[in-house]
């Protein structure tokens, strides 16, 4: 038999039902996580193939085999001049080879940059389903929360002990009403409401609840 | 405040616990809107993945070409080889001193062995290595290498994710609809998985 369905339809599953959620996440998250620490990982910089790389990758590439000094040839005379001497006199074919060679080594450092951005907004997809995967674990952390809160069958799950006006001798703004309420198994919320927002508005207690809530969730993440 | 009497009070505790009710509704309708956001940025992913491997094809095949030209220009004999020696006599000096200045100045690590070896380097290094972009070809060559690496590793990772939230949202938590958010299945108290929200249909069988 179906049981009476309570007028506010409790959540009706017990919060370790989503422990085997929780390690599915846990185990996505691992997935995840540790290649971020890895230096494949780290943000892809714009110097990733700029013939200019920051410092820190000339210095690497001069300790690990020289080829960050050959950077540097443009600051010296006699090396620019190696790279402006004509042979075509002597041999037009070579010439003609050796500007193919530069017009293919100029479109693969542009296909190179090209992929390098791609990557780059790859990366970023990665860190999104991290930041995702991080919302999902906390989400599921409320709802079975909640799961736990709403076994009972008490589903008066919010009780406003005392409702209180104010007039200008107290440090509350005057005019302003102070609700007392209790949200599931909280000590008592205290939830000021301003002038603007009287008892008598139909959105007095939504906003008293959506505060306490709030606060609710927010000392629950603590 | 004395004014506010108990069934008052009683009756703005229903209007809250009706928005609280609310809420947790909204709670669990949150746990699939980010199930949904998840499914569209790995959608997103592989459509970025598939842009990114025939960009990887076409940069590889620039390379190659770039690779074939240098191998057929060194194959040529070299008619400059006494220009661009002197020039390359003149030129190692200079750029030694200047990448031992910039070492020194910007890499703040010991200068002796970097010293030596950019010596040895030199001596090894021919002037047409130079003329012939040797360098940015290698540069390029190098960065085709760490760009595959870092693409495998992010591959690893998401086909892993990937894996793990097929199984999670095959789960019926994910997959039934709420046809009427009051029509919670208390038989969810029973199961071992939430699911806790059924047709009207599937209650009457």
């Amino acid at each position: 038999s179906i049981l009476p369905l309570s007028p506010f339809g409790s959540l009706g599953f017990h919060d370790d039902m989503f422990q085997p959620f929780f390690e599915m996440i846990h185990q996505a998250q691992e997935a995840m996580e540790p290649h971020f620490h890895r230096p494949a990982f780290q943000p892809l910089g714009k110097d990733f193939t700029k013939e200019v790389p920051d410092n820190r990758t000339v210095c690497k590439e001069i300790r690990r085999n020289s080829t960050g000094c050959l950077r540097m040839k443009d600051q010296c005379e006699k090396c620019r001049e190696i790279l402006s001497v004509d042979c075509s006199a002597n041999n037009p074919a070579q010439a003609k080879l050796r500007q193919e060679l530069n017009d293919s080594l100029q479109v693969a450092e542009l296909l190179t940059q090209k992929y390098n951005e791609l990557l780059q907004s790859y990366q970023r997809k990665m860190f999104s389903t991290s930041s995702l995967l991080n919302q999902l674990n906390d989400q599921f952390s409320w709802v079975s929360r909640l799961a736990n809160l709403t076994q009972g069958d008490d589903q008066a799950y919010l009780h406003v002990s005392t409702v209180s006006t104010h007039n200008s001798d107290s440090d509350t703004p005057s005019g302003a009403t102070e609700v007392v309420v209790k949200l599931f198994d909280s000590d008592p919320i205290t939830v000021i409401m301003p002038e603007e927002v009287s008892r008598d508005n139909p959105k007095f207690m939504d906003t008293v609840a959506e505060k306490a809530l709030q606060e609710y969730r927010k000392k629950n993440r603590e | 405040d004395p004014l506010v009497s108990d069934s008052e009070l009683q009756e703005m505790s229903n209007q809250g616990s009706k928005y609280i009710n609310k809420e947790i509704q909204n709670a669990v309708k949150g746990v699939k809107e980010i199930k949904n956001l998840i499914e569209k940025t790995n959608e997103e992913r592989k459509t970025l993945l598939t842009t990114l491997e025939k960009a990887k094809k076409k940069k590889e095949d620039a390379l190659e070409e770039t690779k074939d030209s240098e191998l057929k220009l060194k194959a040529l004999p070299q008619v400059c080889n006494e220009t661009m020696m002197a020039l390359w006599e003149e030129c190692k000096p200079c750029l030694k001193q200047t990448c031992m200045k910039f070492y020194a100045r910007v890499c703040r690590s010991g200068s002796g062995l970097v010293g030596r070896q950019l010596e040895e380097f030199l001596n090894q290094s021919s002037p047409a290595y130079f003329w012939m972009n040797g360098d940015r070809i290698d540069s390029l060559l190098e960065s085709d290498r760490q760009q595959t690496h870092v693409l495998d590793a992010m591959q690893d990772s998401f086909n892993r994710v990937s894996g793990i939230m097929d199984t999670l949202f095959q789960d019926r938590f994910f997959t039934q609809e709420p046809q009427d958010t009051h029509y919670f299945s208390r038989f969810g108290l029973l199961l071992r998985w939430p699911h806790f929200l059924y047709p009207k249909s599937r209650l009457v069988r």
